[in-house]
């Protein structure tokens, strides 16, 4: 543990901001609201000790412990989605009707190992 | 886009439960419905957000995460003067062929409009008033024929004695039935003047009040299985 670089707060695993801009990928002419949304991501270490804010599963515990005794043999455990949230979209379909879908996990609200 | 580009685009749009990227000809006006239930779930705080179910529609307390609103792509029947005693008679005509068939519909509900409630009210002492008269149409009419075949299905009769902004009738059995039994051949709607004669029909009250009709449209609310099965069982 000598050689790897100190884990830094930043470095951890936590959710980063994506703002997705339907204008940018060319929707906006069938999507009617909202012109974009925060989906966020994950991103970041899952270092050991894992700790409580880490909201890690068991497994991964263990992962951190295996990956800190063979650290070329085990890699770390991920760092994921561990709570979404839904959005809702309204748009224009091809018969020009107005429809408002919701989606289920659009949203990332919370990441972990 | 690049080929790639417009594969990934293809895939993002199928993983969104979208065969193709719509193109609509025409922007219509948002429903008054839709944009309220959109507003009310943008502004639920994230928490709940995650407890509420997208996969149920609350305002109307059914599984759904689909909401269409489909104008009414019918015609009057007449042109003109409608036969005596008959304030209206529409062929109503809802294109939902753009159900996607992995879609279950759970509700469908008809709403008419008219552009204000309309006065003086006739007596009902008089036994006056309105009749409302919704039939399911079985068979197509031959071309020329003035007035619905008889053998259309009743769905609903009442009568109101006064007019109000805008009248909502469940029509989630005939939507189901369209969509998995027998072809859908549209309604047809009248509106007659009942209690007292045609004269009456024709003067002030009477049918002058449905001059204030505007329009009708369907509101259907579908389960995608794709969307709402298949993130129920990761979860589980």
């Amino acid at each position: 543990s000598a050689q790897a670089p100190p884990v830094t707060l930043s470095s951890l695993c936590k959710p980063r901001q994506l703002y997705i801009s339907f204008s940018d990928v060319g929707w906006e002419n069938w999507i009617i609201a909202p012109q974009g949304y925060m989906a966020n991501y994950c991103l970041g270490e899952c270092p050991f000790p894992l700790t409580a804010e880490l909201n890690s599963t068991n497994h991964a515990i263990l992962q951190t412990m295996v990956h800190s005794l063979d650290p070329e043999g085990t890699p770390q455990p991920c760092c994921v989605p561990v709570r979404l949230s839904p959005i809702s979209i309204l748009y224009y379909d091809n018969s020009d009707n107005v429809v408002l879908r919701h989606y289920e996990d659009m949203v990332v609200d919370e990441c972990g190992c | 886009l690049s080929l790639q580009e417009s594969l990934q685009e293809s895939l993002l749009l199928k993983s969104l439960g979208l065969s193709t990227k719509p193109s609509p000809k025409t922007h219509a006006p948002v429903p008054s419905v839709l944009w309220r239930i959109f507003q009310r779930r943008k502004t639920l705080p994230a928490l709940s957000k995650d407890l509420g179910d997208a996969c149920r529609v609350e305002e109307f307390n059914v599984p759904g995460n689909i909401i269409r609103v489909f104008a009414d792509q019918g015609h009057f029947i007449h042109h003109g003067q409608p036969p005596r005693l008959l304030c209206l008679q529409k062929r109503l005509y809802f294109n939902l062929s753009v159900l996607e068939e992995g879609e279950r519909l759970t509700m469908a509900q008809l709403e008419i409009k008219f552009s204000h409630n309309s006065y003086p009210s006739p007596s009902p002492s008089q036994g006056q008033g309105l009749e409302l008269r919704l039939y399911r149409s079985s068979r197509l009419p031959l071309r020329g024929t003035p007035a619905p075949e008889r053998g259309q299905k009743l769905l609903v009769e009442r009568s109101f004695v006064q007019l109000h902004k805008s009248l909502v009738f469940d029509l989630s059995g005939v939507a189901k039935d369209w969509r998995t039994h027998s072809r859908n051949l549209g309604l047809i709607l009248e509106i007659a003047w009942s209690g007292g004669d045609g004269a009456s029909a024709l003067g002030s009250g009477g049918c002058t009040s449905i001059s204030s009709f505007l329009d009708t449209s369907l509101l259907v609310v579908t389960l995608s299985q794709q969307q709402c099965g298949a993130s129920r069982r990761r979860r589980r």
